[in-house]
């Protein structure tokens, strides 16, 4: 592109209008950035629905995405997390970047039917996850 | 000496870790765990089944147990908050041998008396029993006035004893209020748990009972001779409704979550931000805050 610059007269150089949210975007946090996806499921394509009664539904949901930079207490991420990026950035490449994971579940009730005929309602705790965050 | 109380903190440490890791199952279990211990599903993980073999279950059962989890849980399964907090499970077994004793009695309206064996292999050790019901079930030909009063007679057995001489004196239950479901099949329920609360609790692997129902009208002045009692027929014999609280670590302990806001799993969760960490530094340095200006 040098001949591109000769032939054309030198413009001003006037910053291009800041687009803040752009640049947060692009310099901040990635475009995929680490967030909260469903997956919706039904026990009968894991070919459960012999036991397991209710849900007919169930979305576990998971964590994808990749941690921005600058974390911080945006993700609730410790302090920890910023080092590990530095180490990560600066020192020794082999050790990872901080991962995209849950950080908060709810609980979900199941309707099953026991091997004898029996019938159990039960709540089981960190079934769906509810939040992420980068560590 | 300080090394051996170190050793000991350290090996109290990884036995609690040891315990409190839920996932350290893939270990083959030990005799104490009842296969009931693992959740289901990570029974499935574990040991790689679909799902063994199951009977069927009885369908008035089935249909009764859908319409408890509609009310306890929505469509996705997230447990509603409009019921106890105190139990997580609710299990319903039915008999699986019973066998008429007496003939029922028109005249006095007693439902033949049924002797009843239920099984509760899949109670675990960790399931505390809070309540449990003997489930009747009346077709829809009776139509019962708005009050009726019915007796259950209940006598348990020890299992594996002749019927002829129950183990135990015969214990009755007056059973004033009847539950009206919007189904054509009628449901009692009449509380057991006095005398089931002991064998529960002593991990009894089978319930045996005989049980005879009589239905009266429940008005306030005493029934004359006229008052025909109410023709109950059993239409299957009761099934037996365990309410409990499973203790175990992967069980919801919504009384837990209510009083408490993180639980213990939760204390490696995001801090709120940089107000948390002081909060954090005091009770990880262990540090008084007077001195130690940062």
């Amino acid at each position: 592109g040098r001949e591109t610059i000769g032939l054309e007269l030198p413009k001003p150089l006037v910053p291009a209008p800041l687009n803040l949210s752009e640049y947060f975007k692009r310099f901040l946090f990635p475009q995929n950035e680490c967030e909260l996806h469903d997956f919706r499921l039904s026990f009968s394509q894991l070919k459960w629905d012999n036991w397991i009664v209710a849900p007919h539904r169930y979305n576990p949901r998971y964590c994808k995405g990749d941690c921005p930079r600058a974390v911080g207490h945006r993700y609730g991420s410790p302090v920890h997390t910023l080092v590990q990026n530095i180490i990560h950035e600066k020192l020794d490449s082999s050790v990872p970047r901080p991962s995209c994971v849950p950080a908060k579940y709810s609980p979900l009730s199941v309707l099953t039917i026991e091997p004898d005929g029996s019938i159990a309602y039960k709540e089981y705790e960190d079934m769906i996850a509810t939040k992420c965050t980068c560590r | 000496s300080q090394a051996s109380r170190g050793e000991v903190q350290i090996a109290a440490g990884a036995e609690w870790e040891a315990e409190a890791e839920p996932w350290s199952m893939v270990k083959p279990l030990d005799k104490k765990d009842r296969p009931g211990f693992l959740p289901p599903l990570f029974k499935v993980l574990y040991n790689g089944q679909g799902g063994a073999p199951r009977q069927q279950p009885d369908s008035r059962a089935l249909r009764y147990m859908k319409r408890l989890y509609k009310s306890y849980a929505t469509k996705e399964g997230i447990p509603k908050s409009n019921r106890s907090p105190l139990y997580n499970t609710v299990r319903l077994f039915t008999s699986c041998a019973q066998h008429e004793q007496a003939p029922g009695d028109q005249v006095t309206g007693t439902s033949a008396s049924v002797d009843l064996l239920f099984h509760l292999d899949h109670v675990t050790a960790v399931e505390h029993l809070l309540k449990s019901v003997l489930l009747f079930t009346f077709s829809n030909s009776i139509s019962f006035p708005a009050a009726v009063k019915c007796v259950c007679n209940l006598v348990m057995k020890e299992p594996g004893f002749p019927s002829r001489n129950p183990r135990r004196a015969p214990s009755s239950f007056t059973l004033t209020s009847q539950l009206e479901f919007p189904k054509k099949y009628k449901w009692i329920e009449v509380d057991v748990t006095a005398p089931l609360q002991p064998l529960v609790a002593s991990n009894k692997r089978s319930v045996h009972m005989s049980v005879n129902l009589t239905c009266v009208k429940d008005q306030p002045q005493p029934p004359s001779a006229r008052d025909s009692p109410l023709n109950v027929t059993l239409l299957v014999p009761p099934s037996l409704l365990l309410y409990l609280n499973d203790t175990s670590a992967q069980a919801h302990h919504r009384w837990y979550s209510l009083h408490y806001k993180r639980r213990p799993s939760q204390n490696a969760g995001p801090k709120r931000g940089l107000s948390a960490c002081p909060q954090g530094e005091k009770s990880a340095e262990g540090v008084r805050p007077s001195h130690h200006r940062r």
